[in-house]
């Protein structure tokens, strides 16, 4: 199984 | 005010097909720069970054940076009115709720003026920061969106595999797996058939397919198409508009629990 992720795992709000 | 001037109007008929799968409403960004927007999709898994440089315009006036917040599928509307050799003119005054695009025929002899409503949209940018990809991965555009096209009537995610001799991209469902392995090419008749990697070193990563295959709408914009690769960062996956800028897409990864 595997989970997906989101963006703000790998960047900031800038 | 702003006026930017696109002889080939067409680039913004397909950068609108390009991205309005993805997002549904979005701030376009207009600076001295260029014409810009980021938006991430709905669930903050993928993100689009759009540059048209202000070079690439036969005119480009932008008095004071402007944000314009449009439903991107109202944009697309207005733009399917546009001939696909109309030369398009975007126009907005200071201050105003409204942009105007302008169709002229390329001999002229036709001008069509469309006003939309602007809206205010509260945008979330992403600071992203340049980064050293351990895989980057360059292969003809339609390659690519065939398949995605492909691997997704079979499974839904698929894992990219970037090794020296090739890059690998393998799904697996209900009905059974799939592999497609392109090695890398470089003596081709044309350089935009070439598939290239440069590597520094292994890489693997899996995808939702569903994304992956919402970025290749972007494939008329370019025949190929770059796929930036390390273990700890989103996919990068991005199409160059000539002379222009590009469009990018951001995905992030699916994790093995």
């Amino acid at each position: 199984l595997s989970r997906q992720t989101g963006l703000y795992s790998f960047f900031l709000l800038a | 005010m702003l006026e930017l001037r696109l002889v080939q109007g067409s680039l913004l008929k397909k950068v609108l097909e390009a991205i309005k799968e993805l997002v549904t409403d979005a701030n376009f960004d207009c600076s001295a720069t260029g014409f810009s927007l980021q938006a991430m999709d709905s669930s903050h898994v993928a993100l689009v970054a759009l540059l048209l440089r202000s070079e690439g315009f036969e005119h480009y006036r932008c008095d004071r940076n402007l944000s314009m917040g449009m439903n991107l599928g109202n944009v697309s509307k207005m733009l399917r009115c546009a001939g696909s050799d109309d030369i398009i003119t975007i126009k907005a005054d200071d201050g105003s709720d409204t942009v105007t695009f302008m169709f002229e025929s390329p001999n002229q002899d036709k001008i069509a003026d469309f006003e939309m409503k602007l809206m205010d949209i509260d945008s979330e940018h992403l600071g992203i920061p340049d980064a050293e990809y351990q895989a980057i991965v360059r292969m003809p555009s339609g390659e690519f969106a065939r398949i995605c096209k492909d691997l997704s009537s079979i499974g839904d995610t698929v894992i990219i595999s970037v090794t020296k001799e090739g890059v690998k991209f393998s799904t697996a469902g209900d009905i059974g797996t799939a592999n497609i392995v392109c090695r890398q090419n470089k003596t081709v008749d044309k350089p935009e058939e070439a598939t290239v990697i440069e590597m520094q070193e292994p890489v693997s990563l899996t995808f939702a397919l569903r994304y992956l295959n919402s970025f290749t709408k972007a494939t008329p914009l370019s025949e190929t198409v770059s796929i930036s690769l390390s273990s700890d960062l989103p996919v990068v996956v991005e199409y160059k508009i000539a002379d222009m800028g590009y469009v990018r897409y951001y995905l992030a990864p699916k994790i093995e629990e």
